[in-house]
């Protein structure tokens, strides 16, 4: 039969499930394997981010697509939750075999690590399920009049995990590396969000790229760095 | 097979990027 959009999506998201089918919603033996080879265990806090952002995912994917929707979202955490593990596995292994080494205590403890690759994996899920499907143009609004959003495309993740662009930026080249299987179209689209933030989102004002720029030059010489406007 | 173009070297990874190594 002819390829549809349609019938492409459903391929891609059947493949996704497929993938992740094997991976479990709590971390794998290896994955706990790493965590215990820490200096600190990072488990609890682990499993405590994760619930403070499933409920953050939930809320702002009830307020785009509406309330009955809310179990779509969490069938879309819990997809991402499975590939964060799977992708943060594969990215250790490799670390492992690179660095030859075991305590991977300061990367598992950082939460910026953790979040940055937890809405990888969202924008993975949701750009699978075809994130601008509910895309009505930003807006809609709802039985009071008031403006309720159905943008669900990147970089709407960020805004509800609370991640700076330029953190997220830093996971993309490794989230590829590491998942082999994801399909062309996902690649293109890390790709386009890449794109995204280098040219646009990460230049923001409250971007934590001006802070850098002026640690690796001195303080002397912050002045030198041109502003947002530019 | 895609076409991104891998920008990090071989001995560059995750740790490094979160200053972490």
């Amino acid at each position: 039969p002819p390829q549809t959009p349609i019938r492409a999506a459903m391929t891609s998201i059947q493949q996704l499930r497929g993938d992740l089918t094997s991976s479990g919603d709590q971390p794998s033996t290896n994955l706990a394997t790493y965590f215990k080879n820490c200096t600190v265990d990072p488990m609890q806090a682990v499993l405590s981010r994760l619930e403070t952002l499933e409920q953050a995912f939930s809320q702002r994917f009830g307020l785009a697509v509406g309330p009955r929707c809310i179990v779509l979202g969490c069938q879309r955490f819990k997809l991402g939750v499975r590939l964060y593990y799977k992708i943060m596995e594969a990215m250790l292994k490799s670390e492992e075999k690179r660095l030859s080494v075991q305590n991977f205590s300061k990367l598992l403890n950082d939460s910026t690590f953790h979040t940055s690759l937890l809405a990888c994996a969202l924008e993975v899920v949701m750009a699978t399920y075809g994130g601008g499907s509910f895309k009505t143009g930003g807006y809609n609004h709802d039985a009071a009049g008031d403006p309720v959003e159905t943008d669900l495309c990147f970089p709407w993740i960020l805004d509800v995990v609370d991640l700076p662009a330029f953190d997220f930026y830093k996971v993309i080249e490794s989230f590829i590396k590491a998942e082999p299987t994801l399909s062309k179209d996902i690649v293109k689209h890390l790709e386009t969000c890449e794109n995204l933030i280098m040219e646009r989102i990460a230049w923001r004002t409250d971007s934590p790229l001006f802070e850098l720029l002026k640690q690796e030059h001195g303080g002397g010489a912050a002045d030198q760095v041109e502003t947002p406007a530019s | 097979s895609h076409d991104y173009h891998f920008g990090l070297e071989d001995h560059e990874g995750i740790s490094e990027l979160f200053d972490c190594d």
